[in-house]
């Protein structure tokens, strides 16, 4: 384990005394190994390497714990700092109904957590309308149209056209009529580099302005999470990200480096292929599962 | 980006981060890096241009050359397709069947992925699309059933190619790595050769839990050939060094777009010049 690896590196301390900057170096290494490792992308992990350095050098070492076990606090602590936010729930608006629009790359898990957050909606008493707003994957239609029947949920859907603008703003109108107050739009997946579906993705937002625009994201993802979230945040805007198929056993690392590049909190997590399977996010254990 | 100018430290650690950005993985991006490194002391490399010829023709090399998907022995040709969830199985299969058929075979799909949501249906369009026939039972119903009667149907019509298509599945899922040694031996069952692909979709957004999914699947049932799909986008897909270095297993196509044209034939010349742009 990490903490291991750190404890040969500082054998030659023992209790009482600081740790000293070539110590610290020398684990700063094993550290971001880890990292990278860990899938947390490079720039992020060299400013972070930076950041724990600051808290660590010159430290007294404690006597509850080793000094490897010592800097394993410091970096798990500082992980679940950078990962941690405030603002986890999802925001209702003032004037119902609330909107939601998920996006992200294609397969990463949205259709899915739709109809998961759909559920948990239900749950709580609320009255979610569901929106087929993908119409160019093959049956993505009829996916969220099954999911829906399988929560007895509304879901909103057209054949006839080919615009997902025209059938988002006409399901908030059904929305609006039928007294829903949570409106749940499920987008086709996209690259942050097709520009016309992007422009497609901001004609959406104009026209129904969601209270929430949730980043759909792979905990498999690796170094392209940050040119992703970026260019997704950067071009659209986004409140909010879920991170799906966590019931894996990837480490994660693009947990920190959507949030870093972002600065926009983790709000969910995916953990399996059931409609039940999503949970609010804890920075403390995805920490740990960085770490390895 | 490595433009023309004396070697030094600096000029390694910008390869290094290209090659760790590129997912090739932090211990593989050090140890090209140290190749290099050593090759400048001997003095086989003078100049970054050097550098940059050196880099391509070792990470060709690692490589090695491309293995294509080819049809050989009985028909039909029986190929199985695997991966995790949402890496583009389906797609692929689509993909695949639509070039089998503009080669002049005959190609039945098996709609194996009896499990997801309108998996079927999405399967249903890409057979009528691509003029594949279709093999499926009803949703909730045994995969490994759907795979014998594809098989069967194949044998039974001359048919050139069958085609699985299996659920996406999590290789941490014991059960469902056990359900899909299950469709292998079944398989074998109704065609002792069969089947004679079994293929592997990679996503190249996947980071190193790639090298998991491969090492997992392979253990499962053997893995011949990878399929790395969404390199339109901006991952490089660099952990299939580590890939080959582990497994030896050949990357065979790559998905380059969600349309029915959109798979080639793995490359490794381009592959490498892409991993540089
Ligand atoms: N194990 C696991 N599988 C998941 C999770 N979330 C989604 N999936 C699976 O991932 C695959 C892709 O999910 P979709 O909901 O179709 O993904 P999508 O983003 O809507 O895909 P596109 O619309 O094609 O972009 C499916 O097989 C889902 O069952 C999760 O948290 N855990
Ligand atoms: N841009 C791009 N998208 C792709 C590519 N291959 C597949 N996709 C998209 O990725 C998403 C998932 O594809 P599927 O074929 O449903 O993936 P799957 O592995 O069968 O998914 P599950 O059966 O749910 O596990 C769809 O939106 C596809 O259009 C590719 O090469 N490039
Ligand atoms: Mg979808
Ligand atoms: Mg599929």
């Amino acid at each position: 384990s990490l903490s291991d690896k750190l404890d040969s590196i500082f054998r030659k301390l023992k209790g009482r005394g600081l740790l000293k900057e070539e110590d610290v170096d020398a684990a700063l290494k094993e550290i971001r190994l880890a990292l990278l490792e860990a899938d947390v992308n490079f720039k992020v992990v060299k400013e972070f390497i930076r950041h724990i350095r600051e808290k660590a050098v010159g430290k007294e070492v404690l006597e509850s714990l080793s000094p490897g076990q010592q800097v394993v606090k410091i970096v798990h602590d500082a992980l679940c700092e950078l990962l941690g936010a405030t603002n986890t729930r999802i925001q209702l608006a003032p004037n119902p109904p609330t909107v939601i629009m998920m996006i992200g790359l294609q397969g990463s898990g949205k259709t899915t957590t739709t109809a998961k957050l759909a559920r948990f909606f239900k749950k709580e008493g609320r009255r979610p309308l569901l929106v087929a707003a993908d119409l160019q994957r093959p049956a993505a239609i009829d996916q969220l149209a099954t999911l829906g029947k399988q929560l007895d949920l509304p879901v909103f859907l057209s054949r006839e056209t080919k615009d997902p603008v025209a059938v988002s703003e006409e399901a908030l109108k059904r929305a609006k009529l039928d007294g829903r107050d949570i409106v749940l739009i499920d987008t086709a997946g996209r690259l942050h580099i097709n520009e016309d579906l992007m422009v497609e993705l901001k004609r959406i937002k104009e026209k129904v302005s969601p209270r929430e625009i949730l980043l759909v994201a792979d905990a498999m993802t690796g170094q392209d999470a940050v040119t992703m979230a970026k260019s997704f945040n950067d071009q659209i805007g986004i409140d909010g990200i879920i991170l799906t198929k966590m019931d894996g056993d990837a480490r994660g690392g693009a947990a920190l480096s959507i949030r870093n590049i972002t600065g926009k909190p983790i709000k969910f997590i995916g953990t399996g292929e059931k409609i039940d399977m999503i949970e609010p996010f804890y920075p403390d254990r995805v920490a740990g599962r960085i770490l390895g | 980006v490595l433009l023309n100018r004396k070697i030094d430290d600096s000029t390694l650690d910008e390869i290094e981060e290209i090659l760790i950005t590129s997912d090739v993985g932090a211990e593989s991006a050090t140890e090209i890096a140290d190749l290099l490194r050593s090759k400048v002391r001997a003095g086989e490399i003078r100049s970054s241009d050097d550098v940059t010829t050196c880099l391509k023709g070792e990470m060709t090399a690692l490589l090695g050359r491309s293995q294509p998907l080819v049809l050989f022995g009985e028909r039909p040709f029986v190929i199985l397709t695997v991966g995790v969830n949402g890496v583009g199985k389906t797609t692929t299969i689509g993909k695949l069947a639509s070039r089998f058929i503009a080669e002049g075979n005959s190609v039945i799909i098996a709609a194996a992925d009896t499990f997801r949501a309108a998996a079927i249906e999405q399967l249903e369009i890409w057979a009528r699309r691509t003029g594949a026939d279709l093999v499926k039972h009803q949703s909730g119903s045994d995969p490994a059933a759907v795979a014998f009667d594809a098989v069967e149907a194949a044998k039974s019509r001359g048919t050139d190619v069958v085609i699985i298509d299996t659920a996406g599945r999590l290789h941490t899922k014991s059960p469902l790595m056990e359900e899909l040694k299950k469709i292998n031996r079944v398989i074998k069952k109704a065609l002792p050769d069969a089947p004679h692909e079994i293929l592997l979709v990679l996503d190249a957004t996947t980071g190193q839990n790639a090298l998991r999914q491969v090492r997992i699947f392979n253990e499962a049932v053997g893995i011949t050939g990878i399929a790395l799909t969404k390199l339109d986008g901006t991952a490089k897909g660099g952990i299939i060094f580590a890939i080959k270095k582990e497994v030896g297993i050949p990357v065979r196509l790559i998905g380059i777009g969600e349309g029915v044209d959109d798979l080639k034939d793995f490359s490794t010349e381009d592959f490498v010049t892409a991993l540089f742009e």
